[in-house]
Order: structure tokens, then sequence, then C-alpha cells
């Protein structure tokens, strides 16, 4: 079976979506079967890819009124979970539910064949964020090096500690993924280097630099990977996805 | 009675905590008497006010603790109702109680003598951000121009029609601030004037600038006002609330 990752940060606005999309398609380029979830109610990451919302979504999968592979839709390669705004609403009804947190992970048990199961998360450590993590065998912190960044990191140790302890999973954060990184600017190295040495989880050695293009590529409903392939965003996702083949950070 | 103002995005990362220090800083320069709540679990407004996280928040006062006043500190002329981590457990706990939405406007009643109160939110539109557009007269969108940003200005916009149907009241949204916005991006302006030809929802004429300083002055417990008071962004909010008070858009 393969890998669920799941891309959490609860801190706002760190390329969750944008890794989720661009780590999809540049995993699928490089050959593996790829399946992506859109497990935020804002459905950035449906967007992103160019899906209009009249089709079924993960919202119904959760309702148990379709099944997982049901509502899935090819998209560069991978194969796209949408989202919807009635996302919130089911985590609302879910809320005293017995088995609350596991309704992903019954949801994607139904599926076979998949490399990489890849999971964008809100921004924050819900039941939604809960779920996604439960199911997931690893997760992925895309990270600003920004300090209001660095707040976020105890409370996802924190709270992912919290659900082994209660579920008796094994549950890690494979690494910390370095985004919008500006080389011109003193900051992001110094706090590559806080989190280096005072922070037992690793960085991926790929970094995603900052460049327009990715904040463009969603409005024509691409990864940056495919509306501008030659960009440093681009680039550095491919890298990234090729660090994380060969299962390094 | 003065203002209550809630900062609200669903979006993450579109500068609502950066709004919320730098607008209470500034209203206070201008002799305003400025009250200003973390509420969002991050607690990245305390961090970039430089407040430790020994003293009483306003999860104890939603827990009827204390009252608001107790908790409040004085921060560059501004007094702080600082947050922690809590307030994620005190939102899950308040979910099944009656009259869940207005804890926090029953908490803000027994305050006096303020001009202005400021409520940062998390990002996401769960009971927290709930009970602040519920405590407040209207609300401040802080919007990077991008295109996923714009997906959430629906579902802010129906959050609050939903509010003011059920609870019979009348909160608005006063005005979109854009923020990092970067003149040399042609997507910037093309946003705007998506926003101004498609949406009724006013854009303030200040627009904030993208400066490192911005990102900077949190590690230093600081508004970017008292960091770096001649860069751009400190300008930009200087500027802005002025145009707040004088009551434009
Ligand atoms: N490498 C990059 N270079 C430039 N801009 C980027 C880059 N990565 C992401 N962005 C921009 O930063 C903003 C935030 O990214 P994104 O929406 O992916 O973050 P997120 O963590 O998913 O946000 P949310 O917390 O709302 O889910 C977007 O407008 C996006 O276009
Ligand atoms: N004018 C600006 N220029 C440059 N950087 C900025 C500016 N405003 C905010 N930032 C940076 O953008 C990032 C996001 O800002 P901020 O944390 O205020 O957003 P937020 O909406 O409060 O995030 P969240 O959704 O996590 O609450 C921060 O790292 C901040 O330093
Ligand atoms: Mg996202
Ligand atoms: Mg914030």
């Amino acid at each position: 079976m393969g890998e669920i990752i799941a891309i959490v940060n609860q801190k706002g606005g760190t390329g969750k979506t944008t890794t989720s999309v661009n780590l999809s398609s540049a995993l699928a380029r490089q050959g593996k079967d790829v399946v992506v979830i859109d497990f935020d109610p804002q459905a950035n990451l449906t967007y992103a890819f160019g899906i209009e919302e009249n089709e079924g979504t993960i919202a119904d999968v959760l309702r148990e009124q379709n099944s997982l592979s049901d509502v899935l839709l090819e998209r560069e390669g991978a194969r796209v979970a949408p989202g919807d705004i009635a996302l919130a609403d089911v985590e609302v009804s879910l809320i005293n539910e017995i088995g609350r947190e596991f309704f992903l992970s019954e949801a994607i048990k139904g599926l076979n064949g998949y490399d990489y199961l890849i999971i964008d998360c809100p921004p924050s450590l819900s039941l939604l964020a809960i779920n996604a993590l439960v199911a997931a065998d690893y997760s992925i912190v895309p990270m600003q090096m920004e300090v209001m960044s660095l707040q976020g990191l105890n409370q996802i140790r924190n709270t992912i500690e919290r659900i082994n302890r209660s579920y008796k999973l094994d549950i890690y954060i494979k690494g910390i993924l370095a985004v919008m990184v500006d080389r011109r600017r003193n900051l992001d190295s110094e706090i590559e280097d806080f989190i280096q040495n005072n922070y037992e989880i690793p960085l991926f050695s790929s970094k995603i630099r900052t460049n327009v293009r990715a904040s463009e590529a969603p409005s024509f409903g691409q990864s940056v990977i495919s509306y501008a392939p030659r960009s440093n965003s681009a680039i550095d996702y491919m890298e990234f996805a090729r660090e994380l083949m060969n299962n390094e950070p």
C-alpha cells in the first residue's frame, strides 16, 4: 500500500495548498500513482486544479453518500478528491459521533493502488486536521521561515503526541519544508538555524523559493509546474518530489 | 460606547494579526483608547506584543474565571487581552452550550471607556470567529490581492448573512484592506479591479505595502510602527488608522 501524507500547519498562509497541488503534480510526472484530497472547507486546492463545484466531494464521502473512488477526478496525472464549504458543516456534525477521529481513515481504507495519498489540511488543529493526521502515515509541515510560524511548531508536535497517546498510533513529522524562501532576507537562514538547533524535527534539504508564478498559477487552474515549468518554484517542487521518493529528509 | 471591530478572514496568512497589532498601536498613538483581544489559539498577537504566556488570558475570561479588565496588559498605549492554546479547548467546550455564540459579547459588556475594541480572529469561520462577529459592530477583512483569497470572500459574506438572519443582528464588512501589496506585480491591481466591479464590499483607500520590516517586527515583540516607524508598512498602517477614524471608505 502507498504512503498517506497529511500536509499540516495550523498557521495560515504557509503554502499547504501550494505544496499539495505541486507535490501531487510532481510525483505524478515521475510516474507515481497519486491521490490528493482537498480537506479544507475553503476548497482552495479544488480551485487551484480548475475544478468546478458541481461534482461529488469529500464531504459526501464523509457523510457516506459516495465512496472515495466515486468522487476522484483526474488532473495533471493525479486523482483529486474535491472539497467544498459543506466540509465545515460535516465537521460540526461529526463532533458528537463515536470514532469521530476515524471517518477519513475509514473512507481511505476502501481505496486501492496508490503510491502516495496527499491530504491538504485547513489552517487549524480542529477535527478535520485530526482526521487527516489519524489517517496519515506521516505529516509534512510547510513553513515560512518567520517567527510567527515558529510558535505553531510546538502546537503541531503536541497535537501529534496527544493523538499517538490516545489512539496508540505512530504518526510523526517527516520534515519541515521551507517555503517562500527569499535568499536576500537574512531572517530566513537565522530561523532555519534556530529550527535545526532547537527542534528534533528535520528540515527537508529541498527549499521552495518565493516566485510570483506560484501565486499566479491557481488563477489558471494549474500547478506552477504545468503553468511555468522553468520557474524557481516549479524546479524546487520537482526536486522536493525526488527527495521524498528517495526517502531522505 | 466605542466601536467593536472583528478582523476576520478564514484564508490563512492574510495579515489579520499584523493588522490587529498595527491598527491598535496606530490608533493608540492618535490618542484613542484601544483594547485588542487575541482570539486565536495560535496566540500570535500575544507573541507579537512581546507578552509571556504566564498571565491571565481571554480563555480564562470565556470560562468566567476572570473579567476582561482583569487580564488586560498595556502595550504601546493599547490594552491587550492575551490569548493562548487553551482557547481551542474552550471552543470545543462551548459547542453544546446554550447561547454559545454570545460568550465573547457577554464578556465585553462588562468593559467601559474604550474608543475601539479590536478582535484578532483565527483563520476559520468556526465558533470563535462567530463569537467575534456576533460581538462586533462591523468587520475588517485584510486580504492579499491573490485569487485564492478571493474564493473566501463569498464564504465570509455568507457567514455574516447567516449570523444576521439567525440572531437579528446588523453586522457588516466595513471594508477590505489590501495587504502585502507589491506595486511591481500586475496581479494586485487586476484583483483590486475585479473586487470593485463584482462585490458591493468597499476597498479601503489605504493599502498596506509589503515590507520585510513587517515580518521582522514580531520577533522584537513590537508593532512595525514602533520597530521601524519610517518603513512603508508602518506609514501605511498610520494612514489606515486615520482613514478609519475619519470613517471613510
Ligand atoms: N513559492 C511561492 N512563491 C510565491 N508565493 C507563494 C509560494 N507558495 C505559496 N505562495 C502564495 O502564498 C499564499 C499562501 O499559500 P497557500 O494558499 O498555498 O497557503 P495555505 O497554507 O494553503 O493557506 P491556508 O492556511 O489558507 O490554507 C498564496 O496566495 C500562494 O499563492
Ligand atoms: N505588510 C507586510 N509586509 C510583509 N510581510 C507581511 C506584511 N503583513 C504581514 N506579513 C507577514 O505575512 C505573514 C502572515 O501575516 P499574519 O500572521 O499577520 O497573517 P494572519 O492572517 O494573522 O495569519 P493566520 O491566518 O495564521 O492568523 C507573517 O509572517 C507576517 O510577518
Ligand atoms: Mg490551503
Ligand atoms: Mg493571525
